[in-house]
């Protein structure tokens, strides 16, 4: 664990605390896309199914834990209990276009042809576009409220965070994943538009908006 | 890859 790592997860950790108690506070889901919770509650649970099978650490299986639960509870927010405010019409994004590819993809650059191999595999390639639903509805209304933008800057530096600490771990450790190292480099540039409005305009109290 | 793999991340 070093402080990229650390700092990764807090930043994660954030984002879904940040959401939730936005959804929570506000009685509201408009503005998120239930879609991309949708493939994010997909991710962990494919990702995190080696819980029964390897430990690692407390804090690991913790967090896995936390993940898979706060998801769930995300999932019943706005399908559920707040479903009226849910904004369908705008979320529109078709994602069949990232579960078919992600699929086929995870079934031929694999590290190992096996069952939780190739569903690890997927639910990083799944990972690193999950977010586009969500960015696609706040292109799609053109706006966003700031604290759907201060989720998604937490969100993204995540997975930044992520980056730096294999970079880290490569020069310290000389170990390194090439799946995950690619596909959080798309996962972060997918992000890169965003942090731009969100350094010019949400940081100067301006609403995210984007020019018509 | 096997030994380089290992998922000790989230």
């Amino acid at each position: 664990m070093n402080i990229f790592r650390l700092m990764a997860d807090l930043a994660h950790v954030l984002a879904i605390v940040i959401l939730l108690h936005k959804i929570w506070k506000s009685r509201s889901c408009a503005g998120i896309s239930g879609k991309s919770q949708i493939l994010f509650a997909l991710v962990y649970f494919m990702r995190y199914l080696d819980i029964m099978t390897s430990y690692v650490s407390f804090y690991n299986s913790t967090m896995k834990l936390l993940f898979l639960g706060t998801s769930g509870a995300t999932l019943n927010l706005i399908y559920r209990k707040f479903k009226p405010s849910y904004d369908h019409n705008h979320d529109s994004f078709r994602i069949a276009y990232l579960l078919v590819p992600c699929a086929l993809l995870s079934l031929f650059l694999n590290h190992e042809f096996s069952v939780l191999e190739i569903l690890w595999t997927f639910s990083i390639y799944l990972e690193s576009v999950a977010i586009l639903p969500q960015l696609f509805m706040v292109a799609k209304t053109g706006e966003a409220e700031s604290i759907t933008s201060h989720y998604l800057f937490a969100l993204g530096s995540y997975r930044a965070l992520y980056v730096c600490n294999w970079v880290y771990r490569y020069i310290a450790e000389s170990h390194f994943d090439l799946i995950a190292i690619i596909a959080g480099l798309v996962q972060t540039i997918l992000y890169c538009d965003f942090f731009y409005l969100y350094i010019t305009k949400v940081l100067q109290n301006r609403k995210l908006q984007l020019p018509a | 890859y096997p030994g380089i793999h290992v998922k000790d991340e989230l």
